[in-house]
């Protein structure tokens, strides 16, 4: 889960 | 996406408009460190380059776009346009020793699996080398014991942007239970390197003075 949604950050 | 966030992205935004236009309307890069400005583009490029294969949103996406292509530009405008102004006599913190900590950092702490690697041994290594990249121009900065006003202006939206993560961070960590470890971490150590930039911006610079590191 921790992959998924980390990129959503700048 | 909350108000922290979208505030933190507005602060570094105009934090890059900011230096722009004091470059070109002094046309001059006197007080500005190439080194810390060639960190940042090394740093946008392995972390956004996720921008061909990876889509979070056109937000997100333009975002990418703007901090790679506004730190090149601003490289363009150091290193050639202004290049006359440029002197290196004073921006002298060494590279290497931000580079090869941050890439073998990278190395042993990251979130790589089976099917990511590189592009996660890239996204750590960006997020260590972005929270040591304003330390030559603070080295600049307590070499020269001045600046400009405009160019304070500069590193304080800058700060302010990773000072306003912080509070992102525990928004999401109460709404959402996310939390990242890499990035907080880091971006609490480059917080931390403003401390002192912090201090006396808030004393001289905002109430009108010229900013100046005690002797």
């Amino acid at each position: 889960p921790h992959n998924e949604h980390k990129k959503d950050e700048l | 996406m909350n108000i922290f966030r979208f505030l933190g992205d507005l602060s570094h935004l105009t934090s890059i408009l900011i230096l722009i236009h004091k470059i070109q309307t002094s046309r001059s890069c006197r007080g500005i460190s190439y080194k810390t400005q060639l960190l940042y583009v090394i740093v946008f490029v392995s972390r956004y380059l996720d921008l061909v294969w990876t889509y979070v949103s056109l937000y997100n996406s333009l975002m990418k776009l703007f901090f790679i292509s506004s730190s090149s530009y601003i490289l363009y405008l150091i290193k050639i346009r202004f290049r006359p102004t440029l002197d290196p006599s004073i921006d002298t913190f060494s590279l290497p020793y931000l580079i090869i900590p941050a890439a073998i950092l990278s190395l042993i702490f990251n979130y790589a699996d089976e099917k990511a690697w590189l592009s996660e041994v890239l996204w750590s290594f960006s997020i260590y080398l972005e929270s040591v990249a304003i330390l030559p121009q603070l080295f600049l900065l307590q070499r020269t014991g001045e600046a400009e006003t405009i160019t304070t202006h500069y590193l304080f939206a800058l700060g302010a942007y990773r000072a306003l993560y912080i509070p992102n961070w525990i928004y999401r960590y109460a709404t959402e239970s996310f939390v990242d470890p890499i990035a907080i971490i880091s971006g609490l150590i480059q917080t931390a390197l403003y401390a002192d930039f912090f201090y006396i911006y808030f004393t001289k610079v905002i109430r009108g003075q010229k900013f100046e590191l005690p002797a």
